[in-house]
């Protein structure tokens, strides 16, 4: 062999034009030839997943697949509003008077808590943990952003997630979604001859990029801003005073709300003026902007200053409670848990401000679970009577063949005759967050 | 604990085309002044319209 290869004259020449291209399209037509037939098996196997067995299920359902991560699982099997509770009983015991300063100061230093910030100096003065969670912050510790046309942050916290709205789904994180009425709940059907004002955009969440139809509704928003007594007003009527005048909303009206009229209603209704005056939304039709719905998610932490205020001038039509689970909050749990926000238990606000629908939805979690909305007293979060009153409500739904909305919604109406709501203002406190 | 809220803000005008109009820009609506991650504290603006 080796006498062969050294004597054997080697002797180069060029392949044939036709040749080459004959070999080169050979070799792609097996690449081809393999690549479907892993695809054709890949289609099979998928096939094969989805052919129901003898009980009409999924035959994919029969395999075992972790679905979630371990901790997850673990953590869905907790009775975590027990739990809470606990945790809320606890932290409300009084602690002994000597160990308050060096316990908030231990607190504040394990979370980062500025005591300077704090409005009550004497940290004697907070008998509990709950007490200090709940503290106020001095004046002027939060200077709002002075130009009107901002939109302000409602708590200090961290930005988890922001943007556009498309196609009625929120971005959560890392390609996760969940839809707007799974967070929000569904529209309510109205009820005849109630002076409810009905949130008229709320039906149509989800389709605001289109433009037509946006401005559509801005026109009817516009035109339709309150409606008092069945008599319809336009917003502009309300802010310029001859709704009053002229239409008699002197008519004495049914008191449905929770709280009495906001006294910063006359506020509220000079930012609106103000908003008038300085953009071009009440401009003819064709001048008007196109919106779209926008949606952030802001995360409090456990050393923050867990009181909300209000983003902007608003007026809060109608509340929706969801007595649902309290898992943790945490960024590891939001991004393993998909649609972690439309299980927890949440208060969703619904109304309006001067560019149409705004919402604002405080969610609980394990640790902060009750929820507080200062203009609604009759607001009870993680009770386990407002519990059992929900569950009875599914059953209720169950038995009548129905399915239940998963929230229970009361109307502020009656707190403003003129607005159709609950009247807030920008940076306005809400309520809060309490332990437990 | 965690705050969501979904809002209705305008999208901004079309340009023209005398503009440099190419398709899908828009000026001067809603314009987000945040970072994913960052910290925020309360009064803080979010954002403007």
């Amino acid at each position: 062999l080796g006498t062969a290869l050294r004597n054997t004259k080697i002797e180069w020449k060029p392949i044939p034009i036709a040749l080459g291209i004959a070999f080169l399209g050979g070799v792609q037509f097996y690449h081809v030839q393999r690549r479907e037939r892993e695809r054709v098996k890949e289609l099979q196997e998928e096939l094969e997943d989805q052919e129901m067995d003898g009980l009409g299920r999924p035959r994919d359902r029969r395999r075992i697949r972790p679905s979630e991560p371990w901790q997850v699982q673990v953590m869905t099997t907790l009775p975590l509003k027990a739990f809470s509770r606990l945790w809320g009983w606890f932290n409300s015991l009084d602690i002994p008077y000597y160990l308050r300063v060096p316990g908030f100061k231990l607190y504040s230093y394990l979370f980062n808590v500025k005591l300077d910030e704090v409005a009550e100096p004497d940290l004697h003065t907070y008998p509990n943990l709950a007490a200090f969670f709940y503290r106020e912050l001095k004046q002027g510790a939060r200077p709002s952003d002075p130009d009107p046309n901002a939109i302000l942050s409602p708590a200090d916290g961290k930005i988890v997630q922001y943007g556009l709205i498309e196609g009625g789904e929120v971005e959560q994180v890392k390609g996760v979604t969940y839809s707007l009425d799974a967070l929000l709940g569904t529209k309510t059907p109205s009820t005849s001859g109630t002076t409810t004002p009905q949130p008229s955009r709320s039906d149509s969440l989800g389709s605001r990029t289109n433009d037509g139809q946006t401005e559509e509704d801005n026109v009817r928003a516009d035109e339709e801003f309150a409606q008092v007594n069945g008599i319809h007003y336009t917003l502009k009527d309300v802010l310029s005073g001859s709704a009053n005048k002229d239409k008699k909303l002197d008519v004495e009206t049914p008191d449905q709300s929770t709280t009495p009229v906001a006294s910063s209603e006359a506020e509220v209704r000079a930012d609106l003026a103000l908003a008038e005056a300085s953009t071009s939304w009440w401009a003819p039709t064709t001048e008007k902007t196109a919106t779209a719905l926008h949606y952030c998610v802001i995360y409090l932490a456990p050393g923050d200053y867990h009181r909300f205020h209000s983003p902007v001038a608003w007026v809060v039509e109608r509340r929706r409670h969801f007595a649902g689970e309290l898992f943790s909050v945490h960024p590891y749990l939001v991004k393993t848990l998909p649609g972690l926000f439309t299980l927890n238990e949440r208060v969703v606000l619904l109304g309006r401000w001067r560019w149409g629908f705004f919402s604002y939805t405080p969610v609980g979690a394990t640790n902060v679970g009750s929820i507080k909305i200062n203009f609604d007293k009759e607001l009870r979060t993680n009770s386990l009577i407002t519990d059992t009153a929900a569950d009875a409500a599914a059953e209720e739904s169950w038995q009548r063949g129905e399915q239940f909305s998963g929230f229970v919604e009361a109307t502020y109406e009656g707190a403003s005759k003129v607005l159709g709501g609950h009247a807030l203002k920008r940076g306005e406190e809400m309520g809060g967050f309490q332990l437990g | 604990s965690t705050i969501v809220m979904v809002f209705e803000a305008p999208k901004g005008a079309r340009p023209s085309f005398d503009e440099g109009y190419k398709g899908g820009e828009r000026k001067g609506g809603y314009k987000w002044s945040i970072e994913k991650g960052q910290t925020v504290k309360v009064g803080q603006a979010l954002g403007h319209v």
